[in-house]
């Protein structure tokens, strides 16, 4: 049970802070149309270090950031941090839980941190890679995605098996 | 390259028959390359054999049968490069609740090792969660999550089976 | 030719805002030529502000608001070039239960004209049928269908709304 | 209320004559996955002079007659009739009712039928035509198409605008 709670705060619909926690094997996210459930899942991407606008669902980066609503204005950037179980050392880092966190701002700028500390993305993506988690390419279906695959042709099918290499 | 692909093939299909055998009870599923013969521009194809019915291509196939064997590919992929998380968005919208029964109990089983998060409508999938959120917008355009009673979606969901 | 599409597209956006007023409770949604100087080349775009929110592209929408948006192009479509029946397939799959209630009604008021027929597996839908029939495959792969009884389809939906 | 009663046999997977009646003005039809819910609405285009072989969702004409299954042979060829109330005579026919039936053989060949009598294709279509049923593009909405209206380009989408004209 690796995943502890995912914090976000600016990051599209989640203007104020709003902590998603995972205290079984299996969480459940329910809720009505519209109400930010697939931007919880665009989240998880986002903080993994995803870098298509396409697979996060965003035209641009603006589309990441918290817009504003009739009452409240725009945020000028977008927050999300990740806090994962690492007792078993699972992740090749010397601490107990793990907190990756990503920021972005308007000028499409991101910033990412380890337990606090600022890193690169790439140091990011080396911890996970080694552990199979691919920016959450494979521990990531999106809505639509199986549909996706199905009406894909044979041969950008294989791109499925290419990345799995 | 070949040989990476060529590996990768032969275990995901590997994965595939079995997760396929799961899903469709008493029907299974076979990866086919297009080109056996030229490993660098081969294409996938999926080929499911439903319960009692034929082997075809999936695009023979109905909406709720295309995407569970598209599910299978995808947990068959997930198999061999595995993580130690899963997060599944509306993947039971095209299911009967049958269907939804069986993936239910695929997830269960997957669940020892690896954790999940399920986005669903579906009050069959809710059964399975160990602990629901809410997502909830009291705040035009701006997402809250509240803690749900499993009990009151375990009872409407035993009633929508019913 | 380029008066056609213009009188068709002006009718068809009047009819896409009284539609959507009904889908979108105290939303709306509209429809914009991409090039509104020449006709001719122009494409369609759809707008939509859900309850509370602003007007955006139905590109940034979630799943349930971009079908009921696309349900309301249809049927302002269907509105233009009305015809005594419509059959619709499981266009209810990526709607919450307040959203398949609302599709219910819409279609409801619309059956005083147009005859429906329904393919669903949604419980709530299911309650708007006059009559229902369930397509079977006793024997695999061969198709036969059934009368299947309102109230206990009823029962198992009044109780999946609860 | 003009739909009375469709008639398949050997379409698809209804190898054996099945009769769907219409008895109200929203009728339902509900199964498990894969027990031929989308072949009846296919049924309904393909009578109505669908040519499409996509709409149809049919890769050659074959795929549109029973197949066969392990313990039954695959027929020669598919019929579907569908029956229509015409006491009002919203159709320009002077019977009461209707009855458009369409065969198909392996070949490919298609066969119409007007109340018994053999006529061309365009006979039907004008028939329709007239009453604003073309060949049901808009009295059909097909499984997933919802989705491709939304997720098709601006250009893709003035399509359904030129249909309607
Ligand atoms: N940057 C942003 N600022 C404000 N709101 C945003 C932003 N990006 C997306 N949204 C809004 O968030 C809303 C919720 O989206 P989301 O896709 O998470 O819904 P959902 O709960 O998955 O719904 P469904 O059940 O229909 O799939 C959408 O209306 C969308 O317009
Ligand atoms: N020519 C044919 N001969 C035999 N079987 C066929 C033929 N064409 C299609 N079928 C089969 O009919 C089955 C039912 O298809 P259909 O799309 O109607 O299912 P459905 O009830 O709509 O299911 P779902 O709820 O998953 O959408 C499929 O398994 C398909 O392979
Ligand atoms: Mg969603
Ligand atoms: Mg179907």
């Amino acid at each position: 049970m690796v995943l502890l709670r995912l914090n976000l705060h600016g990051f599209k619909s989640f203007a104020d802070p709003v902590e998603v926690q995972f205290p079984g094997r299996i969480v459940g996210v329910i809720g009505p149309n519209g109400c930010g459930k697939s931007n919880i899942v665009d989240a998880v991407r986002f903080v993994l270090g995803e870098q298509s606008l396409r697979l996060l669902r965003a035209r641009k980066i603006d589309d990441l950031i918290f817009a504003g609503n009739i009452r409240r204005p725009a945020t000028s950037m977008g927050e999300v941090g990740l806090t994962l179980d690492n007792s078993t050392r699972w992740l090749d880092i010397d601490y107990p839980e793990v907190e990756i966190r990503r920021m972005i701002q308007r000028d499409g700028e991101s910033r990412y941190f380890l337990n606090g500390a600022a890193v690169r993305l790439k140091d990011i993506q080396k911890m996970f890679m080694d552990v199979g988690v691919n920016k959450g390419h494979y521990s990531v279906i999106g809505q639509g995605q199986v549909q996706m695959i199905v009406s894909a042709s044979p041969e950008e099918r294989r791109q499925y098996f290419e990345e799995a290499a | 390259c070949r040989d990476r692909f060529a590996d990768v093939f032969h275990r995901v299909a590997a994965h595939f028959q079995d997760v396929t055998k799961k899903l469709f009870l008493g029907g299974e599923g076979k990866l086919i390359l297009t080109e056996s013969e030229d490993m660098m521009e081969s294409g996938v194809d999926i080929q499911l054999r439903p319960p009692g019915k034929g082997f075809t291509s999936i695009a023979s196939r109905s909406g709720g049968e295309q995407s569970l064997a598209g599910l299978c590919l995808l947990f068959s992929l997930f198999m061999e490069k595995p993580s130690p998380f899963c997060i599944l968005d509306e993947v039971d919208a095209a299911l009967d609740d049958v269907n939804v029964g069986r993936l239910a109990r695929l997830i269960e089983e997957f669940s020892e090792k690896i954790q999940f998060v399920i986005v669903t409508h579906n009050k069959v999938t809710m059964q399975i969660a160990n602990c629901l959120f809410g997502a909830t917008m009291e705040e035009a355009g701006i997402t809250k999550l509240i803690s749900v009673r499993m009990k009151r979606a375990q009872e409407a969901a035993l009633a929508a089976s019913a």
